[in-house]
């Protein structure tokens, strides 16, 4: 049955539901239950799919995406790929209440953050130094290159373009991403 | 990934996403969550969607602007979900994701893309009946 307010959030991610209904209930904005909902779960590196210290990238480095839309007048903010700055929600907030613009991406996302006043700090993790070295150990298997040389599939980087004839119908690896890697 | 729907007693639609991405990425590589109609979608006139799993895959078709744009010509949430995801497996009949839609009224659903490993999806849900997590079958 429909009832309002109303909480809804992706997987069984109790304690930011609960975070963002506090927020709600204590007289918070729609926004600030969202900001905070999805804090709760940076703070707590839900399924090490959230936040820091989780998903490092080829190079080992954990960079976050995040984004915060205001359904009453479609302003957004958002940042992609944002390094060194633990709060990606908060930024993204940042975006939408302090420029014109939508989304901020890499290096300078995180500027912008400095200069709003987020703390700059390492996004790395003993777990995520795990997964990178052991990802290294497996000569960087899995991966989401293709029509590359060397063969992604049996050999780490630097790649090249591979030239002259290639599969056009290769696709997604599936069995890369899963319950616990996953946008 | 967290995606999360916020809607309070005016009526007032948020949607937000936080998530670290997909491990071993080519860095500089940014996927669906912080693109608007991909990773989420609000507009309080009609309601809104976040979504979750393969980025690379689900940014293409802006499932999260699609779910809402059925849901503002008067479908249920749980029938704008699964028409997303539907479309979605015309192209890639066993790619890894779920949405979940809410309307302005405070009706919800989800679904989700059935593949190895995955057949259900849980979300949670908080409403004055209290909170709940609640699953669902993939489809």
């Amino acid at each position: 049955a429909a009832q309002l307010p109303l909480v809804i959030n992706t997987w069984p991610f109790k304690d930011a539901t609960q975070r963002a209904w506090d927020t709600l209930h204590s007289g918070g904005l729609a926004l600030d239950a969202v900001e905070k909902g999805c804090s709760q779960c940076e703070f707590e590196q839900c399924d090490g799919t959230v936040g820091y210290g989780g998903s490092p990238d080829e190079h080992g480095e954990t960079t976050l995406d995040a984004m915060i839309m205001n359904g009453n007048t479609i302003e957004v903010g958002a940042v992609g790929n944002l390094r060194r700055i633990k709060s990606a929600i908060s930024v993204a907030r940042a975006v939408m209440e302090h420029s014109s613009h939508s989304l901020l991406v890499g290096e300078s996302a995180s500027i912008f953050a400095q200069n709003m006043g987020f703390l700059s700090e390492d996004l790395t993790s003993n777990t995520s130094l795990s997964i990178h070295a052991e990802w290294l150990s497996k000569k960087c298997q899995p991966n989401y290159w293709k029509n590359v040389f060397p063969s992604a599939k049996t050999s780490c980087g630097p790649y090249k373009r591979k030239e002259g004839q290639w599969s056009k119908r290769h696709r997604m690896p599936a069995h890369v991403v899963d319950v616990h890697n996953h946008d | 990934t967290i995606g999360m729907i916020v809607i309070d007693k005016s009526r007032s639609i948020v949607a937000g996403t936080s998530t670290n991405g997909a491990t071993h990425k080519i860095p500089g590589r940014v996927g669906d969550s912080p693109i608007v109609g991909a990773g989420a979608y609000a507009d309080s006139t009609a309601g809104a969607a976040a979504a979750t799993g393969m980025g690379d895959i689900m940014m293409r078709f802006l499932p999260s602007y699609q779910a809402v744009e059925y849901m503002r010509l008067g479908m249920e949430p749980t029938t704008a979900c699964q028409k997303v995801i539907a479309r979605i497996q015309k192209y890639y009949p066993k790619f890894f994701g779920a949405i979940i839609c809410a309307n302005r009224t405070g009706g919800y659903g989800a679904a989700c893309s059935k593949c190895p490993g995955f057949n259900q999806f849980h979300f949670m849900v908080h409403n004055p009946s209290g909170t709940s997590e609640q699953i669902v079958d993939c489809i």
